[in-house]
């Protein structure tokens, strides 16, 4: 464990927790894309099917009952709340997502790291999540300004990858056989996602404006 | 924290 994982865990964490305190204090999900609360959930189940098999760490087990856990909690809230469920504004989260699960679990079956069940799920997890944020982007897009909550969970989503980045150069250069290659990629490919975000989020932090997404 | 051989990130 290095620094810049454990950053990026927290940041990942904090992500959540506010999404779960907009959606919990609001009591609404406005601005929010379900697609990509699902997307993640399956991101989680998927990764975290080792949970009950190989224990790595208490760290480990705690934070991913925590992932799974909030992740299935945000979707639940979002679907079945029965006044949360009437905020969310299905006709603007359009996007197709189940083509994304489709493409990145076949480029799973043939880039993976082993052709096991389990490595299968775990190369489909790390590509799913780097294109899950697409739809709330695009939502966000379409909604243009939007509260500062939701604006704060895409930044905090997208600095936990970044700092797993460092920890993924920081791995690179003392672990002498650390090769960790598919993560690695598609953790580039899920920060450059996120990249014209941070520059529209960070005018608008100079300017001290509100976010303005191009439409 | 043990680095197990498998997937030890998160």
């Amino acid at each position: 464990m290095n620094i810049f994982r454990f950053a990026g865990d927290m940041t990942h964490l904090i992500s959540i927790l506010v999404l779960l305190l907009k959606i919990y204090a609001t009591k609404s999900c406005s601005g929010i894309s379900l697609k990509t609360q699902e997307l993640y959930a399956i991101v989680f189940v998927a990764r975290y099917l080792d949970l009950f098999t190989d224990f790595i760490s208490v760290y480990n087990t705690v934070m991913k009952l925590v992932f799974i856990g909030c992740s299935l909690a945000i979707v639940w809230c979002m679907r079945l709340h029965r006044v949360v469920r009437r905020t969310y504004n299905k006709d603007v989260d359009t996007f197709r997502h189940y083509f994304l699960v489709l493409g990145c679990f076949l480029l799973a079956l043939f880039v993976h790291e082993k052709f096991t069940f389990q490595e299968v799920l775990w190369a489909f997890s790390i590509y799913l999540e780097a294109v899950a944020i697409l739809p709330q982007l695009v939502l966000l897009q379409r909604s243009g300004n939007v509260d500062n909550l939701t604006v704060q969970y895409v930044f905090f989503l997208g600095a936990y990858r970044a700092f797993y980045i460092l920890n993924w150069i920081y791995r690179y250069l003392t672990e002498p056989h650390f090769g960790r290659w598919i993560a690695s990629v598609a953790g580039l490919v899920q920060t450059a996602l996120y990249a014209d975000f941070f520059y529209y989020y960070f005018i608008s932090w100079k300017n001290n404006a509100k976010l303005q997404l191009p439409a | 924290f043990p680095e197990a051989s498998s997937h030890d990130e998160l």
